[in-house]
């Protein structure tokens, strides 16, 4: 699964997300990446786009979640990320990618690793595979 | 508040000892590019929505990572690529499934959320609208790398030894998933 989100200057949020699937998957299978607030949301508060397996994610509906947890708990990204990685979607399951409309990015996995990069306006940048 | 990026190229079982260092840093490299692309993209003033579809098409088509060109296989060796994308200020989503010959699934996704009154579209029916719209079409063995048939290969051959070692009820004769290593060491999981 590859996927990117980004907040633009005007504080707007967009997430997108494109996969093959799993390796050796059941023809007609439907992962979760097509399925909206699985493995894709955006909103006013924040673009959210997962990876890991598809099927925990579809259980956990976890972008939406991210995305509740902000708009309805009030918990910054960051926050809101590691309830949904750590705390519902099963450890080994999964990550995600996240940035707010204020500008915060969020990289969270529970796997041993996930290809990712991140960059903000004001030079802060990471593009890493493992935790370390 | 600014803009602000961030991408990934998939999640999994990926050891440090399972990738070489040429293909680790190959790996870094074009995150780096596609990287650099998408902040040049925000900094010109470019909407997000814009650059979330260009950094994921830039993704697709590096065989490196699962979409596009290197898609996986399924159990019969075919192609069925999936893509989504959100709108946040509108709250317009697009998303599309199956589809075996769109060579940027992820801008057929947007054209289903910009020129249809539906939010998902799903194989035959994705695939006629991708030629209605004049999307890049390529035979399906575009998609399909050799390495992805060794992984496909590998993977049926621990699909059966898994089916034997099945750890709990979540296995695949319940219909649930299994877990399956691939050559490079990430796991089954996209």
């Amino acid at each position: 699964t590859v996927g990117c989100v980004a907040v633009d200057i005007n504080g707007h949020c967009a997430a997108a997300t494109s996969t093959g699937g799993l390796v050796n998957k059941m023809v007609g299978r439907i992962g979760d990446t097509p399925l909206i607030g699985a493995g894709t949301y955006a909103n006013e508060f924040c673009a959210v786009s997962t990876t890991g397996k598809g099927e925990e994610i579809i259980r956990c509906l976890c972008a939406k979640e991210v995305a509740s947890l902000m708009e309805y708990k009030y918990l910054p990204l960051k926050e809101a990320t590691d309830t949904v990685i750590w705390k519902k979607l099963g450890e080994g399951n999964g990550g995600l990618i996240a940035v707010s409309s204020t500008g915060e990015v969020a990289m969270t996995f529970n796997t041993l690793g996930m290809f990712r990069a991140c960059a903000t306006e004001d030079g802060h940048r990471q593009i890493g595979i493992w935790k370390d | 508040m600014g803009w602000a990026l961030a991408l990934h190229g998939g999640a999994g079982r990926i050891s440090k000892s399972s990738i070489s260092p040429a293909a680790r840093e190959a790996s870094e490299t074009v995150l780096q590019e596609f990287l650099d692309a998408g902040c040049a993209a925000l900094s010109e003033g470019k909407s997000a929505l814009d650059v979330v579809e260009l950094v994921v098409r830039l993704l697709e088509n590096c065989p490196l990572f699962n979409a596009g060109v290197g898609a996986v296989l399924t159990q019969r060796g075919t192609v069925e690529m999936e893509a989504s994308i959100m709108d946040g200020a509108t709250r317009k989503s697009g998303a599309v499934s199956g589809v075996s010959t769109v060579v940027n699934p992820i801008s057929l996704a947007r054209l289903v959320m910009e020129k249809t009154p539906h939010v998902y579209l799903a194989f035959e029916g994705a695939e006629a609208f991708a030629k209605d719209q004049g999307v890049e079409t390529r035979d399906e063995s575009y998609f399909i790398t050799p390495g992805n048939k060794e992984r496909l290969a590998k993977a049926l051959e621990a699909g059966l030894v898994l089916l034997d070692h099945s750890v709990s009820t979540d296995g695949p004769e319940h219909g649930g998933s299994r877990e399956v290593l691939q050559a490079d060491g990430h796991s089954g999981r996209d």
